[in-house]
């Protein structure tokens, strides 16, 4: 099943 | 130092509803353009950003940033003690450790005064990065949101396909599955009611449902919500302010 991605892997710290 | 003035305190209160059950304490940063806050909600599955420029408020003067750390649940709290049709007025002198709201009823003359403690927050910012989506869908926000709760009702999952068709909504669970679709429409009427799509490529995302309801507890700010997409990316959805924005960067479910 897919799994739940969080918004951390999308967006690097600034 | 910060002041800023709302004619009716409903539009704040409106704000602090939709976003209180994602966060718990942040920053809200304040400067002469307006306020501003990004956090993650606490499983980092949503992002919310929100704008409120300056012009948003009948009166507003803030000479130096100012960064109010809240705990947006205390900060709704005391907002459920102002009348939706209150003056509201946020005032922070600066390096102060509160946030002092009032609540004016000029037809009974009555002044309510709040100090919220503030806190100090050791937030993280995150860059969103500029992004030329493959799809743009603007419908109602409270279309958006019955069709979501409807199919909360199966699974715990949507999955959401945009193409030149239309947009459609899916989901599968026990009992069964459900879908809705919505062609591109123009309502000449009710415009609030038009299906606009926009798109460079189809795409097709999966999405929990319970975050997503979240999210849709925005519509109360506007008749109108724009969902952006691109495979395999966070998806944009926002819900526009008179002057500012309520913005949520969903993160999709994604295949192993």
């Amino acid at each position: 099943p897919p799994k739940q991605a969080t918004i951390m892997s999308f967006f690097a710290k600034k | 130092m910060l002041e800023a003035k709302l004619d009716a305190a409903s539009q704040l209160k409106k704000i602090v509803e939709a976003i209180r059950d994602m966060l718990g304490e942040c920053n809200i940063e304040c400067n002469e353009t307006g306020l501003a806050l990004q956090s993650l909600d606490k499983s980092h599955i949503v992002l919310v950003s929100l704008l409120l420029g300056s012009d948003g408020f009948s009166e507003y003067r803030c000479d130096r940033g100012v960064t109010l750390g809240l705990n947006i649940n205390s900060l709704a709290t005391v907002l459920r003690c102002a009348n939706n049709d209150d003056i509201l007025t946020l005032r922070s002198e600066d390096r102060a450790n509160e946030l002092i709201l009032t609540f004016e009823d000029s037809k009974a003359d009555r002044i309510s005064e709040f100090n919220l403690r503030l806190m100090d927050i050791d937030q993280e910012y995150l860059a969103i990065p500029e992004t030329e989506y493959a799809a743009t869908v603007v419908m109602s926000a409270a279309v958006l949101q019955r069709t979501l709760r409807d199919l909360s009702a199966l699974s715990e999952a949507v999955t959401i396909e945009i193409d030149k068709e239309g947009i459609r909504f899916s989901a599968e669970g026990d009992l069964g599955k459900g879908s809705t679709h919505f062609k591109p429409c123009v309502d000449m009427e009710n415009a609030e009611n038009s299906i606009n799509i926009t798109l460079s490529e189809p795409v097709s995302l999966s999405f929990n449902l319970q975050y997503f309801s979240n999210i849709t507890k925005a519509s109360s700010l506007s008749s109108t919500v724009t969902l952006q997409m691109t495979a395999g990316m966070p998806a944009q959805i926002e819900y526009k302010l008179p002057s500012g924005h309520v913005r949520y960067y969903f993160a999709p479910k994604i295949e192993d």
